[in-house]
């Protein structure tokens, strides 16, 4: 649940950063992109899930509105903000990667778990762009920090979960443990920087 | 490797 709502909290983070500095400079709109392909490819269960729990279902429709929402300030309001010029990591071989992944490695070759391997390994790379952006500028924003700080932690936060399950309840999901490490793992540098400048009230910069 | 329920996480 904290991880859920932290991923909640980020998403509502970017938002915020975006109607008070009415720009979305420092955002990249690959790493937006993807996270919506992202969600709408895990969370087409909708249609055959949503009595199962009606807090994922919830959790799920806003993910994937906030997501469009985002997306489209980017697109239309805060468009002059952003400068493609430096958003520029090259995201098709992401999709390429997950969807290799995905063809290799599902649990069953029908169309949903395809999806479903699809969007966790893409999900556990698709902050890349956005961490090249902030690699090529050298420095970023607090609030952009405090944004990825809540967007990093949510799948550091399952980690435990993942063990309680597997200790206490005696069942696992590798890929999306797997895919869950390495999304953690990428954001071992973000972390560091930002429990030793951001926390301390130091401005975001890169050594 | 026993798998768990797939639709209780997000």
């Amino acid at each position: 649940v904290v991880a859920d709502l932290s991923h909640l909290l980020s998403i509502f983070i970017l938002l915020h950063k975006m109607y008070l500095t009415k720009s979305c400079a420092g955002i990249s709109f690959k790493s937006q992109a993807l996270y919506l392909l992202v969600y709408v490819t895990r969370y087409l269960d909708l249609f055959w899930t949503f009595n199962k729990s009606h807090y994922n279902s919830v959790l799920k429709i806003v993910f994937i509105s906030a997501s469009a929402y985002t997306l489209y300030l980017m697109k239309n309001e805060y468009r002059p903000t952003h400068d493609p010029n430096i958003d520029t990591f090259k995201s098709r071989y992401l999709l390429a990667g997950a969807a290799v992944l995905a063809i290799i490695f599902p649990y069953k070759y029908t169309p949903a778990e395809l999806l479903w391997t699809f969007s966790i390994w893409l999900e556990s790379v698709a902050i890349l762009p956005q961490l090249f952006m902030v690699q090529r500028t050298g420095e970023a924003e607090t609030i952009t920090t405090h944004y990825l700080f809540a967007l990093g932690i949510y799948r550091a936060l399952y980690i435990p979960n993942w063990l309680w399950r597997y200790f206490v309840k005696g069942y696992t999901d590798p890929i999306a443990v797997l895919a869950g490490l390495v999304q953690t793992a990428l954001y071992c540098d973000f972390f560091y920087i930002y429990w030793t400048k951001v926390m301390k009230g130091k401005k975001f910069e890169l050594p | 490797v026993v798998q768990g329920p797939r639709h209780d996480e997000l």
